[in-house]
């Protein structure tokens, strides 16, 4: 079963067409092995990548260094994972 | 689960639990709703669909489908939601009932069943199919680059790695394959919604090019409309427009595809974006999401009802 300790999501906001670019950039990079939830388009969207906890530096080293802002979407994957594990067996139990 | 009113609606459940669901739904409603086997899965799953139907053959028909990306489990929750509602519904509310007497509605709650089974046992985070791709380690094939509109064309990848590896060819996989095929066979679908989440926007063609879909004007106002509906419940807030003008160029989509067979109310919704969740939504926020849709979706249906073409 694929775990997901230490992995976080990422919200990107790009503040202009460059900084886009540099996050298709970023998108071509697979041994970061990124999962963009939701792709680089535009400045108008934000952008959200699942980051392997063994890439977190390299990438916000990279988005820092280009003065991209982000913030933390998902501190854990594993534990919003393991939560919903938790609600789904709760429910099952008290249908029971 | 004794009947479908002791289904826990604002909980996730699994493909076996989602397939048992539908036979209780079947069951006690055997005059209004059926279940079609439009196929298998790669890993040989059936694929079904659920016809809400008073009579005739091939009517004029409504179709929905939920969850082609299968970690959008809120997706194929709000589906579940949707036929338990029409199903209720008829009968009771003048608008289902008049629709249902002349026009049928199509769900396919699980579009991907096989990569669904994955997110609830190897990897919560799977989107695609779950085929093998020869001469690669990596598997399965975005669904939604898979269709044969601008297939291979950009915004879509040709690396079976990645997230949006759109398959060898169109139709590769038996997901999409079933579904054209029903649709083809059926020819006479008239609205076509395609659920997706999170993102809050309302789509319509095309994404493979620039080039607007000949009822740009009619599919744009019907979606404000559409969305001004779904907004009014609990002021999500919801983009709307081309998928390629809204969000990007992708190439091999669904509504793409169906467009250009003749579907003129061609839509794809990306559900709810709470900003902190992404696909792990909270299964709170089920019912209040597909609350939401729904009357953005019976929008769309009555339009399509008052509408005939």
């Amino acid at each position: 079963q694929k775990i997901f300790v230490g992995d976080q999501v990422l919200r990107i906001v790009t503040k202009d067409m460059e900084q886009v670019t540099l996050l298709k950039d970023l998108e071509e990079l697979e041994n970061l092995e990124l999962d963009f939830w939701k792709g680089p388009t535009h400045p108008d969207f934000p952008t959200d990548v699942h980051v392997p906890f063994a890439s977190l530096q390299a990438v916000k080293v990279f988005l820092e260094s280009n003065n991209i802002q982000y913030s933390i979407m998902i501190e854990d994957l594993q534990s919003v994972v393991e939560e919903e594990k938790i609600q789904i067996i709760r429910s099952r139990s008290i249908e029971q | 689960m004794r009947n479908t009113d002791s289904f826990n609606y604002a909980s996730y459940h699994t493909l076996d639990e989602i397939y048992n669901w539908m036979d209780v739904l079947v069951s006690e409603q055997s005059n209004l709703v059926s279940k079609i086997n439009i196929g298998s899965t790669f890993e040989n799953r059936p694929i079904y669909v659920l016809k809400f139907s008073t009579g005739g053959t091939k009517r004029p028909a409504i179709w929905i489908d939920t969850g082609i990306h299968s970690r959008e489990w809120v997706t194929q929750a709000s589906g579940i939601w949707m036929a338990k509602k029409i199903a209720t519904d008829y009968g009771k509310d003048a608008f289902i009932t008049s629709i249902l007497n002349e026009m049928d509605i199509f769900i396919e709650i699980v579009t991907n069943p096989d990569g669904f089974h994955f997110t609830h046992t190897k990897n919560r985070m799977w989107r695609k199919t779950r085929s093998i791709n020869s001469g690669s380690s990596c598997v399965g094939v975005d669904p939604n680059r898979n269709w044969d509109a601008g297939f291979g064309g950009a915004g879509a990848s040709s690396n079976p790695c990645s997230e949006t590896y759109r398959g060898p060819r169109a139709n590769s996989e038996s997901e999409v394959k079933s579904i054209v095929d029903f649709v083809k066979s059926h020819g006479n679908i008239k609205a076509f919604i395609s659920i997706h989440s999170y993102s809050q926007m309302l789509l319509y063609p095309y994404g493979y090019t620039k080039t607007p879909a000949p009822n740009q004007q009619e599919l744009h106002s019907l979606a404000r409309k559409a969305i001004d509906a779904l907004s009014s419940l609990y002021g999500t807030s919801y983009r709307y427009g081309s998928i390629i003008n809204t969000i990007y160029q992708a190439s091999g989509g669904t509504i793409d595809w169906t467009y250009n067979q003749g579907i003129k109310y061609s839509y794809t919704f990306e559900l709810r974006d709470t900003g902190r969740y992404g696909f792990i939504l909270p299964a709170n926020q089920i019912i209040p999401t597909a609350q939401e849709t729904w009357l953005a979706i019976t929008t769309i249906m009555e339009h399509t009802y008052n509408n005939p073409y």
